[in-house]
């Protein structure tokens, strides 16, 4: 609106303030908004950032594709071309934890994730796979030959001393790389005993005889540093209803 | 849906947009860079309440029916509201730095009509 004679600058400035007020309030209730819709009392204490070539390789292997600049949601249709769907009619989720390990731990093999389930509320989880990179160091003359270990994860009670065996699988690997392990069922018990930390060991038997190496956490590879990739929706929508 | 233009006192959308990084928010959030946080607002006179497309509501239908059988509800109030919402995804830390990615439904007003 054109300034008119009643809002010149002797009128003081209750209006522009009234109005940038408004603005403040309204910017509040929006920020709110946003903290209730993704369970949130508040917004987290980020006091150290996480490194960055972990959080890459991280987001390479997020499952539900990207986000879009605006934020809005690309689907893919029939055709392979991506549309917006504004009809995601449940709230799904991609929890990407990062491994964290004591200092104290008497085994290099211990490691330990703490997943949030996400302001208490009831999470199904459709699946929850462990990402380990497996470092290959070839001698001479070996290259391109195929090496077969055997890798268990171990699941630990907190405070417990006893572990018992989550997932053995058989891994063939022939240069480096990263492996999945699925821990669906060990991540859904912990979130319904709504515990967060959950502590692993890795042990690769013929690990040693062939010379590969699981890479746990070690400060100085950042960018293999293993993760736990954690899909999860609301339990009280157990089917995903999509119209296109 | 009409976009609000400062021109129209009728139902309309509000564009409103917040840049995480102005609020000081992108410490936490990845992606997006912003929220379009648009709103509705404006007058819903009698002639608007219900105009297909505008707003296809159960409330609507029902006041719909009033009008056939020559009831005009005259005190019924229009009310200007979202009739139309998207679905955001976000990309963020929580507490444990853990990277979440979460789609959340209803979270943009993409237009708004008179029910």
């Amino acid at each position: 609106q054109a300034p008119t004679q009643d809002t010149c600058t002797s009128c003081g400035l209750g209006q522009p303030e009234e109005s940038v007020r408004m603005d403040v309030e309204f910017l509040e209730a929006v920020k709110r908004h946003i903290l209730n819709r993704l369970h949130m009392r508040d917004r987290p204490n980020i006091t150290h950032p996480i490194p960055k070539a972990a959080m890459v390789t991280a987001l390479r292997k997020l499952h539900a594709g990207k986000v879009r600049e605006d934020g809005r949601v690309e689907i893919p249709n029939l055709d392979g071309q991506a549309t917006s769907d504004h009809e995601v009619l449940e709230q799904t989720s991609e929890i990407i934890s990062f491994a964290e390990s004591d200092e104290l731990a008497s085994s290099k093999t211990s490691l330990y994730f703490l997943v949030s389930n996400e302001g208490n509320q009831n999470l199904f989880v459709s699946q929850a796979n462990l990402w380990l990179y497996f470092k290959v160091f070839p001698s001479n003359g070996e290259k391109g030959v195929r090496r077969k270990v055997t890798v268990k994860v171990y699941l630990q009670e907190a405070g417990a001393s006893s572990t018992w065996s989550a997932v053995e699988k058989r891994v063939e690997l022939k240069r480096s790389g990263w492996h999945t392990f699925p821990l669906t069922q060990a991540i859904q018990a912990l979130l319904e005993k709504g515990e967060r930390r959950q502590n692993l060991e890795v042990r690769c038997e013929g690990c040693q005889d062939v010379v590969v190496t699981p890479v746990l956490v070690n400060p100085d590879d950042e960018a293999h540093r293993p993760f736990l990739v954690v899909q999860a929706r609301a339990a009280n929508s157990k089917h995903r209803i999509r119209k296109r | 849906g009409l976009e609000c233009d400062g021109r129209t006192s009728l139902c309309c959308r509000q564009q409103f947009y917040i840049d995480f990084g102005l609020i000081g928010w992108n410490d936490w959030i990845i992606a997006p860079k912003g929220y379009y946080g648009n709103y509705c607002e404006g007058s819903c006179p009698a002639y608007m309440a219900g105009v297909p497309g505008s707003a296809s509501s159960f409330h609507t239908a029902v006041v719909n029916q009033y009008r056939m059988r020559g009831l005009s509800p005259g005190s019924m109030n229009s009310c200007c509201i979202p009739t139309k919402l998207s679905t955001m995804s976000m990309l963020y830390f929580d507490d444990e730095y853990n990277i979440v990615k979460r789609d959340v439904p209803n979270m943009i007003v993409e237009e708004c009509g008179c029910a």
